[in-house]
């Protein structure tokens, strides 16, 4: 129970802190829905993008959405450490500069642990420290081909 | 702790036997669309104890088994072995290596195993569990589902970080 | 027939009177995350009728309405005008030029008109069910919504195909 | 009801063959659940990409779902004409080549009618005959600049 409100008051600060940088400005926040009672309140996410003003999730666009949810997926990574996450496509909706950003907070400030991560997209792919290609090179059969990045350049495997 | 190797035989479009060495740190898995990429991602969740054929997107529990090509037979099983460096110490057995291993035949017979000893699937969930992995722990996000924790109520996301606690 | 001009101000996120001019053909809409490309998607829906505030991903009514920014105050309401060229008379109505006004105050009244006559939505909305416009009819694709007609039951879409036929 | 008929046979038809265009060979189609009760039955997809075997459509990728779909899309416009549609970010799952080939078919071959899409591909756009683009330069509010493509080349209004 202690143990409860300690996690949540930890991903309460690492998820405002985090939005602010994936949005560069902005503030989002955890909010209990009964601050009396905070074992047994909710949990509400209150988000406002830059400059915006703050408005219901669902009026947000995909992309903010997307932005936000991996803002707080990290925030909780950070307080209750995986040891490996397997992230499928979580950059699709966002466009050149949020998936940069995106790319980038991955490479510098991602909670410690392994990522394992699809991706369509190149930003992403370059803060990345091996690839892997799937291939069908025979239809319906799948292959991988291991492309490390290391100190030295590329390296296929 | 970090996964080192997948092995995936069998499983959906991985009719050949794959292997995958995986450093820790970030690795980026890319190809066209249809090529396998979230065929890797169920292959993990599978191994790891995901009963719901649902969530592995199949609507029968065989659909994880290779069914054919144009070209090729369908298989009879599929196997998946994931191999995690344990030399932390942080997954509770006395091994620097664990291995869990899952076999699905087209009988309908399953077999679990952990360092090449037979267990039960609950053995495996258990571990997994214990240890904080899985879809539950946040640690896997399927594709289309990044934006899922927004649409929780605030009480279903109560619970979901009580859980996580 | 085909979709001329849309006039939006005081919806959503369009808080300055904007006008697009749309060509007959292929337009691309394009732009960064939450700049408003969706609720241009939003404002054409709105217009023509749709009245789930749900569906235009809103919870409350007035959410239409352009709710401010850290600069600017709120608006009093909400405007969105389509103007449709119907020189081919593919809309039933005598005019080379069809225009649909909707209007939306925060004091919940609500204004309608097709050429700048007052009607009821219920006009708008029949006007524009008779001549196979709207989600219904395939015409609006929302974001996140395309495999949508692939989860539908055998069932649902002979529904679906029924309305189209 | 013949009108019923008529149509799901167009669809029918003209989806098999757009999924074909599209994909690149592979096929689809419609099928009735109850060919002798035509106008009671319910309406199945049947999907196959090249090479592979029939299967589920839930076991498709991402991609090959969105391109399928759009595939039913195309078919139900060619027969059902429709003077306008509004497509928001219907190519967001398809990966490089797909994108190419889905903006080569808008471009080619789309049913006749006024197509306004949204989206973050660079191909889609280049298959328009206009572009908008939608920016914040005020943080909230949105505006609109229009560029044309004609004959000419680029003419921004
Ligand atoms: N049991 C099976 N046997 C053979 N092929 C299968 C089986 N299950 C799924 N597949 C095939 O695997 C392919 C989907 O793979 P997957 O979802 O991993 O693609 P992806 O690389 O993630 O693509 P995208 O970029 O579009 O998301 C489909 O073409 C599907 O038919
Ligand atoms: N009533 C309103 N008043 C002010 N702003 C609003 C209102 N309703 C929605 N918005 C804002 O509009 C933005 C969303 O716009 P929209 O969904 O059109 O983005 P988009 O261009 O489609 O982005 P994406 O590429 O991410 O899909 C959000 O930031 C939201 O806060
Ligand atoms: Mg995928
Ligand atoms: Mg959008």
């Amino acid at each position: 129970e202690k143990n409860f409100l300690e996690t949540i008051s930890k991903v309460k600060a690492n998820f405002s802190l985090i939005y602010g940088q994936l949005f560069e400005g902005g503030r989002a926040e955890l909010v209990l829905t009964d601050e009396d009672n905070p074992l047994e309140a909710g949990i509400e996410i209150i988000a406002q993008p830059p400059g915006k003003k703050q408005q219901h999730l669902s009026l947000l666009s995909g992309g903010e959405r997307a932005l936000t949810a991996i803002a707080l997926l990290f925030a909780i990574l950070r307080v209750k450490k995986s040891p490996f996450s397997i992230l499928d496509e979580i950059d699709a909706s966002l466009d050149e500069a949020n998936v940069r950003r995106f790319a980038d907070f991955l490479k510098k400030h991602a909670p410690s642990g392994q990522y394992i991560i699809i991706t369509h997209q190149k930003a992403t792919m370059s803060a990345a420290d091996a690839l892997y290609g799937v291939t069908m090179e025979e239809a319906g059969v799948s292959k991988i081909i291991s492309v490390k990045f290391d100190e030295e350049g590329r390296e296929a495997v | 702790m970090y996964l080192k190797r997948l092995e995936i035989f069998g499983f959906k479009s991985f009719a050949e036997k794959t292997e995958i060495q995986f450093s820790d740190g970030i690795s980026a898995i890319v190809g066209p669309n249809g090529s396998g990429k979230s065929n890797i991602s169920d292959a993990i969740c599978w191994v790891m104890g995901e009963q719901s054929i649902k969530n592995l997107r199949g609507s029968k529990l065989e659909d994880v088994i290779f069914a054919g090509s144009e070209k090729r037979k369908p298989l009879g099983y599929a196997q998946v072995s994931l191999v995690l460096d344990n030399s932390d110490g942080y997954l509770p057995l006395s091994y620097s290596e664990v291995v869990i291993t899952r076999k699905f035949y087209r009988s309908g017979e399953s077999q679990f195993l952990i360092n090449n000893n037979e267990c039960r699937l609950k053995d495996i969930q258990e571990l997994m569990l214990d240890t904080g992995l899985g879809k539950e722990a946040y640690s896997i996000i399927s594709q289309g589902k990044v934006d899922e924790i927004l649409n929780s109520s605030p009480e279903q996301r109560r619970l979901i970080f009580e859980e996580a606690a």
